[in-house]
């Protein structure tokens, strides 16, 4: 099963 | 006090008929640097990124730096009352509740303005490196929105794998598979339409068409595309907006649980 994280599991938030 | 000048205002009409669909409400920040914004979708998997530089203006007037939030919906539905020649000038007073929009026919016989009201909007802002990718592919942007389109008639996602072949779109789906191949092509009359790739690693990421499909409104800002991949990361999909700055979408990958 593939799942799309949100960005915010990448990215830092400012 | 602001005031922004845009003498080719059809780019802010574009920008926002590329933007509308996958972001309702976001903040317009404005400082000496230019007129940006950063936003996500409702559902935090695609974000955009706007930067028009101030130096892209004719005139570019912002005394302090200032965010305001607009209805992206709303801002298209005024903005598309301006002519595709006109001038687009953006202002707004400190403190106030509402920007206007003024447009100027090319001749100066016709002078419209459009105030909206503002809104307050609590938005997360990320802070998002500068990476080097995997592979970065360069492209026709109206190629890239004829695939993203005609696979979506097949599949919901698409897998973007770039090697040393190319660059490869698949979908699957319940009548079938498709599969477009777009190799390296440099001899081509114009720079523009030329496929470019730069690979320094194999990269296979899967993604929502529905998301790419959202991106692709931004072609008419660009003749060319370029989209950055680096194995599961989230893609940036880029268009240039001329000599001014960019649209950059970014959009995490279906990946493995």
């Amino acid at each position: 099963m593939r799942r799309q994280f949100p960005l915010t599991f990448y990215f830092a938030m400012t | 006090m602001l005031e922004l000048r845009l003498v080719q205002g059809s780019l802010l009409k574009k920008v926002l008929e590329s933007i509308k669909e996958l972001v309702n409400d976001a903040n317009f920040d404005c400082s000496s640097t230019g007129f940006s914004l950063q936003a996500m979708d409702s559902s935090h998997v695609a974000l955009v990124a706007l930067l028009l530089r101030s130096e892209g203006f004719e005139h570019y007037r912002c005394d302090r730096n200032l965010s305001m939030g607009m209805n992206l919906n709303n801002m298209a539905k005024m903005l598309k009352c301006a002519g595709n020649d006109d001038i687009i000038t953006i202002k707004a007073d400190d403190g106030s509740d509402t920007v206007t929009f003024m447009f100027e026919s090319p001749t100066q016989d016709k002078i419209s303005d459009f105030e909206m009201k503002l809104m307050d909007i609590d938005s997360e802002h990320l802070g998002i490196p500068e990476a080097e990718y995997d592979a970065i592919v360069r492209m026709p942007s109206a190629e890239f929105a004829r695939i993203c389109k005609d696979l979506s008639s097949i599949g919901d996602t698409v897998v973007i794998s770039v090697t040393k072949e190319g660059v490869k779109f698949s979908t699957k789906g319940d009548i079938g598979a498709a599969n477009i191949v777009c190799r390296q092509n440099t001899t081509v009359d114009k720079p523009d339409d030329a496929t470019v790739i730069e690979m320094k690693e194999p990269v296979s990421l899967q993604f929502a068409l529905r998301y790419t499909n959202f991106f692709t409104k931004a072609t008419p800002l660009s003749s060319t595309v370029t989209i950055s991949l680096s194995n599961e990361l989230p893609v940036v999909v880029e268009y240039k907006i001329a000599e001014m700055g960019y649209v950059r979408f970014y959009l995490a990958p279906k990946i493995e649980e």
